[in-house]
């Protein structure tokens, strides 16, 4: 995040920006399976370490921003 | 359709209409979270470029976290034209209890502020998208057991799942005056990490 911004907003960024109208819960599971690709270094930078997304959805329809 | 009102089943491929106003609010704390205003940045520009009408606070504090919460509910409300959805993002240092830690170092929880929207009439039935970028306690994933990060405060009390709680004081709603569409509905929620794992 120091760098770049954190792995999750910039990824979902990204998916989003590339597909905007597709079904949200569809780009953020895909923004969760590339976050998931990566390995992020820990605070002690001495171990790699993996984070993973939480999606909770109590949509009830599709929802495409565009 | 009357927000408060019936409407009509949905089905299987139905899609929310969302010719109406779209809102974003951003309230992201910068001090003492170096490269955040990447994000804030990144996600700004994309709130825009979707035509989301858009509100952004960095390093509020605590109580402006739920300030703002309340004054983004009362301008949604008082919107003269129809709400179609919501985007919110909370971004700031946080805990293992869902706490959200203010620019002021002081705590807010989580649930109280999505509590916040799901009183907003311009809302029901529709979209409410959040994001939260925050650590939700110190586990590393995978990794050794729990350590306490500099970011994340410990707390005596035992965890609590955030989303039982958000559930739980909302159930306690739908049980006193049943709305057409339940409280929970219409929801999305997104964290970058599980219940009681740092966020990276």
């Amino acid at each position: 995040r120091d760098e770049k911004g954190s792995d999750f907003i910039q990824t979902l960024v990204e998916v989003l920006r590339a597909d905007p109208k597709a079904d949200l819960l569809e780009l953020m599971t895909e923004v969760n399976r590339q976050v998931c690709e990566l390995d992020v270094l820990g605070p002690d930078c001495d171990d790699r370490r993996k984070a993973c997304l939480e999606i909770r959805s109590s949509l009830r329809r599709r929802l495409c921003l565009q | 359709v009357e927000p408060w009102g019936p409407e009509p089943e949905p089905g299987p491929s139905a899609q929310y209409d969302l010719s109406g106003a779209r809102a974003a609010l951003l309230l992201a704390v910068t001090q003492g979270r170096l490269g955040a205003q990447h994000d804030v940045e990144a996600l700004g520009g994309l709130c825009q470029a979707l035509g989301f009408e858009t509100t952004l606070r960095t390093d509020p504090t605590a109580q402006t976290f739920q300030e703002e919460m309340a004054q983004f509910r009362k301008r949604l409300d008082a919107h003269r034209g129809p709400v179609s959805c919501a985007l919110v993002a909370l971004m700031a240092h946080g805990g293992p209890q869902g706490q959200l830690l203010g620019a002021d170092g002081q705590e807010r929880q989580l649930e109280v502020l999505v509590q916040e929207l799901s009183h907003c009439g311009a809302l029901r039935g529709r979209p409410k998208i959040f994001l939260l970028q925050a650590c939700r306690g110190g586990e590393q994933a995978p990794g050794p057991p729990w350590r306490p990060a500099s970011c994340c405060p410990s707390s005596p009390h035992p965890a609590l799942s955030l989303s039982g709680l958000v559930v739980h004081l909302l159930q306690k709603r739908w049980l006193r005056a049943p709305p057409a569409t339940p409280f929970q509905a219409d929801v999305l929620h997104v964290c970058t990490d599980v219940q009681g794992c740092v966020a990276y």
